[in-house]
């Protein structure tokens, strides 16, 4: 997981 | 989604519809930096915009949306609708000092070199210091409205309980967003001197805070 496309946070 | 971050999300909403209704009732905005609240804006705007690209939940929509449309009508009613109220004259953080390292930052520290991930990457550097117009506002004039420092502590709120989302996420789901952490746990320490005033001066003083 790169952390791309993955951010749910607000 | 755990407790700890909507926790932080509601004390996010809470801070933002605080100040909105504040400036909304009083009809006016003094005291308030319009340029941290403009760089939220700012925060948002290039943050969300991959409501355009990518579905996480409804819950994600509808608050993005939210944040979206409050800061832009905090901006609206500072620099238009209540515009005479605007104090600029301690408004006068250079906003440059900001933008340009966090613009520099992030191209070179980002998860993809890709024009929405260094949008993304932007707005999570630049939400750590955004509200630094309006501490240095508060430290220029001296003091602050109560209402103005329990805007400050449920922001301040929001960042801490986010970090306690993270501890949480990290150790039952194995995720950990580094640049979010990092930026976080910084944007937090920012709000640590601040807590220690709004304990100690305006809970126990009822009053406004005033620096000594």
């Amino acid at each position: 997981d790169d952390g791309v496309d993955d951010h749910d946070e607000l | 989604m755990n407790i700890f971050r909507l926790a932080g999300d509601v004390s996010h909403l809470v801070a933002i519809i605080i100040l909105l209704l504040k400036i909304w009732r009083s009809k006016s905005c003094a005291g308030i930096s319009g340029k941290s609240q403009v760089l939220f804006a700012l925060v948002f705007s290039t943050r969300y915009l991959d409501l355009f690209t990518v579905f996480v939940s409804v819950y994600n929509v509808v608050m993005k949306v939210v944040f979206l449309a409050l800061s832009y009508a905090t901006v609206y009613l500072i620099y238009m609708r209540f515009r005479n109220s605007y104090d600029s004259e301690n408004d006068t953080f250079r906003v440059e000092f900001l933008l340009v390292p966090v613009i520099g930052l992030s191209f070179l520290e980002n998860y993809a070199f890709t024009p929405l991930e260094i949008l993304w990457t932007f707005s999570i550097f630049l939400e750590a210091v955004a509200i630094m117009p309006q501490l240095f506002m508060i430290t220029k004039t001296g003091e602050a409205e109560s209402i103005t420092t329990h805007y400050l502590f449920f922001l301040g709120l929001y960042r801490a309980l986010y970090i306690a989302n993270w501890v949480w996420r990290y150790h039952m789901e194995g995720f950990f967003d580094q640049i979010a952490v990092v930026s976080g746990v910084v944007q937090t320490i920012f709000y640590c001197d601040f807590f220690y005033l709004y304990v100690t001066r305006v809970l126990r003083g009822k009053g406004k805070m005033s620096l000594p």
